[in-house]
């Protein structure tokens, strides 16, 4: 730049990181969490046979304010939050919840005594939306 | 107010929390108001024993019939089959069931075998009851279960013949009627390789357990030979297996929401109805018309 012109007037820092605050994805932003149980610790080992262990997973998080992109969130997950933000407060925000299962199989033994293999769907969270 | 505020406490504990106190805190659905409840029988299958027994096992020590050992080894070997550790079904194309139910027969009674010279004839009268079998589970393959419960000479192969006859309850009411003739069912394997002998009786089976049949009395008629009468030179000798009474093995097609529809799983890649193959998984031979709609579908 030839022509130096006076120096700009230094931004204070604070005022940088606070503009770029607004992009940054929200720290604790929605997504899936794994949490696995075992039928023993529910006592329920003595027939469910199979699987020993169980991680249906979940979903937890806040849901930015622009969904569309990250989601697969309808428009309405937007038009929402525009009217928990500025019209009314007491309509909730969006939620972080499950987009897709996946199937389970298990192996019980029934009240008669006769055992059963099934194939469960929806038991397993795989994915989570905002909604 | 009341009601939902119960529902609450029912939502917080749940049927999966560990209860403490009372019967009526150890099942929460016991919490709900009256016109609630209604909607228990709405539960998918697994939760409704998931909360009945939950239920049962705190609540009331209601006596449980336990498995056979031998019918319990062969379904953790099934479950092993068709499910991976964590419990994901197997993306297996060819294996349609999503339900596979083992019943222990609950009434026999042994007919003296009666030494026919060429072989033992074991028979015994059979009473399943299919009370768990529910309207929107349908029938795919029935099969009797047999586990050999004695040692045989390894090398040897066994051909078997088999009766079965439904027996209906007699009219004195009497529970074992004795043996009439019926269709035969022939057998022939190798011994080293069986642990579990499976004979297809879905033919037989599938009239009475399409009607929703509660209760399947059937006398079955068992003949083994042990080594090949026309080809072997040393004598056929009878085989003395002590043949355990079968259980009876079904392969249902659970056709409910909750349980989970194969051929719309996108690792089938198929749509529409299920392709006509062998629902066990051994190798079917996928029909003409199955052919020809894969074909119109490339």
């Amino acid at each position: 730049d030839e022509h130096p012109k006076a120096a700009p007037s230094a931004t204070p820092p604070y005022n940088l990181s606070q503009y770029f605050k607004q992009f940054v994805f929200p720290q604790n932003e929605c997504e899936l969490h794994s949490f696995r149980l075992s039928f023993s610790q529910l006592k329920w080992d003595k027939w469910i046979i199979a699987p020993h262990r169980y991680s249906p997973q979940y979903c937890k998080g806040d849901c930015p304010r622009v969904v569309g992109h990250r989601y697969g969130s309808p428009v309405h997950t937007m038009v929402q939050n525009i009217i928990y933000e500025k019209l009314d407060p007491s309509v909730p925000k969006p939620s972080c919840v499950p987009a897709e299962y996946s199937p389970l199989s298990v192996l019980t033994i029934e009240p008669d005594g006769s055992i059963v293999y099934k194939e469960y769907e929806d038991m397993i969270a795989t994915k989570c939306t905002c909604r | 107010p009341h009601s939902r505020a119960r529902l609450s406490s029912a939502k917080t504990s749940g049927f999966l929390g560990a209860p403490k106190g009372t019967a009526s805190d150890l099942n929460p659905l016991l919490q709900l108001p009256k016109s609630v409840r209604g909607g228990y029988a709405l539960l998918p299958p697994l939760l409704k024993v998931l909360s009945d027994r939950g239920h049962q096992s705190w609540a009331s020590e209601s006596p449980r019939l336990q498995p056979d050992s031998r019918a319990l080894r062969y379904m953790k070997r099934l479950y092993k089959m068709s499910a991976t550790k964590e419990g994901i079904p197997k993306a297996n194309k060819s294996h349609l069931y999503n339900t596979v139910r083992l019943f222990t027969p609950c009434l026999e009674c042994e007919h003296p075998p009666r030494d026919l010279g060429k072989g033992d004839v074991h028979s015994v009268d059979l009473l399943f009851n299919l009370d768990r079998v529910t309207a929107l589970e349908h029938l795919l393959k029935s099969v009797l279960l047999y586990s050999f419960d004695t040692s045989i000479p390894l090398s040897s192969s066994i051909r078997c013949l088999c009766r079965l006859a439904v027996k209906e309850q007699g009219s004195s009411g009497q529970v074992c009627p004795s043996l009439s003739h019926s269709p035969a069912f022939s057998l022939h394997f190798e011994a080293r390789k069986r642990r579990w002998l499976e004979m297809d009786v879905t033919s037989f089976l599938q009239p009475l357990i399409a009607t929703h049949r509660r209760n399947i009395h059937v006398a079955v008629n068992f003949t083994c030979l042990l080594g090949d009468p026309q080809h072997s030179t040393k004598p056929v000798t009878p085989l003395n297996a002590a043949l355990v009474p079968p259980s009876l093995l079904l392969y249902l097609n659970d056709t409910s929401e909750q349980a989970h529809h194969r051929w719309n799983s996108p690792g089938h890649g198929r749509t529409g109805d299920s392709p006509r193959l062998d629902p066990t998984g051994d190798r079917g031979h996928e029909d003409s018309q199955g052919k020809r709609a894969s074909r119109q579908r490339r």
